[in-house]
């Protein structure tokens, strides 16, 4: 464990409560691509079945545990609790073109041809795009609450912060996790143009983030 | 190491 990787999982945390925190108080998921979420709840259902086979930490636990709650508790609120207010008219990202191609992608490149480690794979390749119906979305509409965009920032920086992490690991421990590095560049490449955006706009502009 | 049974991150 380093600062990076700690600061990291608490911004992936403090992501995750603050849409959490918005959907409840708002009682109301305008904006919020609930594919997006569903597909964060599969990442942590395939790469944490792990808690049943190897024990890393008592940290390692409790974090998984409050991942997978929190990402089940964000998709129960969008379909079941507030779904009169999803804006599934906006989230029209077509799922199957990113599942397909992931899918494939973890049976050709993984560690061991195992059951779990195929899942693993999956929801490592898996985490790199599943905020593309998120994104989409907002470009349909060109627009973002502020709160949205928070979200998506720390979202983003716990991916900057992971890379951080990893060059500290390669050079402190040796440790290199390929498939983990490799997607996890690509993730945080996406967030790239919404960090210019959130900069200029929502940090200037103090409102809602629209697009040109 | 092959990568195997050591995704010790989140």
């Amino acid at each position: 464990m380093n600062i990076f990787r700690l600061a990291g999982d608490v911004s992936h945390l403090v992501a995750i409560i603050i849409l959490l925190l918005k959907i409840w108080r708002s009682k109301s998921c305008a904006g919020i691509s609930g594919k997006s979420q569903v597909l964060f709840a599969l990442v942590f259902s395939t790469r944490y079945l792990d808690l049943f086979t190897v024990f890393v930490s008592v940290y390692n636990v409790v974090m998984k545990v409050v991942f997978l709650a929190l990402s089940y508790a964000t998709v129960y609120l969008i379909y079941m609790r507030f779904r009169n207010s999803y804006d599934s008219e906006n989230d029209t990202f077509r799922v199957e073109f990113l599942l397909v191609p992931v899918i494939g992608l973890s049976f050709l490149e993984n560690y061991a041809f195992t059951p779990l480690e195929i899942l693993w794979t999956f929801s490592i390749f898996l985490e790199a795009v599943a905020i593309m119906p998120q994104l989409f979305m907002i470009t349909k509409t060109g627009e973002a609450e502020s709160i949205t965009t928070h979200y998506l920032f720390f979202l983003g920086l716990y991916r900057a912060l992971y890379i951080a992490n990893w060059v500290w690991r390669y050079h402190m421990e040796g440790f290199f996790d390929q498939i983990a590095v490799v997607s996890g560049v690509v993730q945080t490449i996406f967030y790239c143009d919404f960090f210019y955006l959130y900069v200029t706009r929502v940090l200037r502009g103090k409102g809602k983030m629209s697009l040109p | 190491d092959d990568g195997v049974d050591d995704h010790d991150e989140l």
